[in-house]
């Protein structure tokens, strides 16, 4: 079988863990830096009277991630990858494996910082999220393509910064546009603006699977 | 043979095309975003009275920096990797051998945006810069330390935005000295604040070796 009829078989058994448990598993993507982190730090405060969470971090080294997550007092477990550019079926089996999955309502899986493994290796989470972010450019889709492709919903982060740069938001757009049906939502971790359409689609989302 | 012995073979074998031409390659590396392409364009216009150079551009898809840096008026290759997330010696060497060597005095191979795998793939360049850039945050070195460890320079870019950000200089610097003895160049392409350093960095590498 190939590395990827491996890695489905086990994002399969992931995916009956999780049905079974009624957890609400998101994958979140994006390019080093684009701010995933940011991101959970500000959902999980905003969210955490409405649903119980917790955090898989998967970085090639270290825990500084999860020791950000950690200070919001929900179960975070941290994956390292030892290497590899992007986290895989077993690698998260084993995180969910050491969860209480039956308490917990939405789990967040962080990627690794990278715009093209991981839109190729599924983990067995039901919804994908890319951050992408202001000033890595506009061109993004176009050159990384799968990973839009995939993505339910694709974030701007980082839109306090667009009066500092020369982004093309209305190229941006179109470029995600011709290449995924995903939902787009600019926003900033830092400001909040935009914000309560991400908590919106977010707990919409989660609401019709659990 | 494991893949990267199969793949130091060939990275061998560019190494002594590009002696055998006097040709200086070097390797540019970072984050989706980060600058690599727009430092390209800078350098390349600031020094094409000085060097001539050529460009091999890799990506998952489309030429899209291949056509920003054709604008210079200088031989430029497209390698379309097809989904990998690295170039690898063997698709560099295609590049390098449709390529005038001997006419060229300095060879840049823009890498995949990525910060893992690129470090991982020798390709026969004798250089490898990496371009980190204020937004992605301080703490880069320490998430992904084999590519600090491997880079020759370490540029971080996009200073311009350093009083929008919350960026920590001093940590990212500790943070790079801690794990590398690379030369750490602060600038803007933007603006060409700290520009000049990198130019001198690069005339000194490339007259050291020609
Ligand atoms: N200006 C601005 N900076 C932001 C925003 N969100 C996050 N940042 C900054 O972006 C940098 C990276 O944020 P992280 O949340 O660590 O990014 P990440 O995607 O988790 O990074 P990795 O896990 O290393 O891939 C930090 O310096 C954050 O302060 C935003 O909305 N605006
Ligand atoms: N503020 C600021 N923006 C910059 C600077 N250098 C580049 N940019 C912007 O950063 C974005 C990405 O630049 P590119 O040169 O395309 O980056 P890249 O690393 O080649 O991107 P990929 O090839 O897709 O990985 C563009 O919007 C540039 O205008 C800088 O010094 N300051
Ligand atoms: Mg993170
Ligand atoms: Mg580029």
């Amino acid at each position: 079988a190939s590395i990827f009829e491996e890695n489905e078989k086990i994002a399969e058994e992931n995916r009956l863990l999780l049905s079974k448990a009624n957890t609400f598993a998101v994958n979140i993507m994006g390019s080093p830096g684009s701010g995933k982190t940011s991101l959970l730090e500000k959902t999980i405060s905003e969210l955490k009277d409405r649903f119980s969470f917790a955090v898989i971090e998967g970085d090639i080294k270290g825990s500084l991630d999860a020791e950000r997550v950690a200070k919001l007092d929900i179960p975070v477990i941290q994956i390292n990858t030892g290497g590899a550019c992007h986290l895989d079926a077993f690698m998260v089996k084993k995180g969910l494996e050491s969860l209480p999955l039956k308490d917990i309502d939405i789990i967040f899986v962080e990627n690794v910082g990278n715009l093209v493994c991981p839109a190729e290796f599924e983990i067995g989470t039901s919804f994908n999220i890319v951050v992408s972010s202001i000033p890595e450019g506009e061109d993004k889709p176009l050159k990384y393509p799968l990973m839009f492709k995939i993505a339910d919903i694709c974030i701007l982060n980082k839109i306090d910064l667009l009066s500092h740069t020369a982004f093309d938001l209305d190229a941006f757009k179109k470029h995600l546009k011709d290449i995924s049906s995903s939902q787009f939502i600019p926003l900033s971790v830092k400001t909040g603006e935009g914000f309560s359409l991400w908590i919106e689609a977010l707990s919409e989302s989660a609401f019709r699977q659990l």
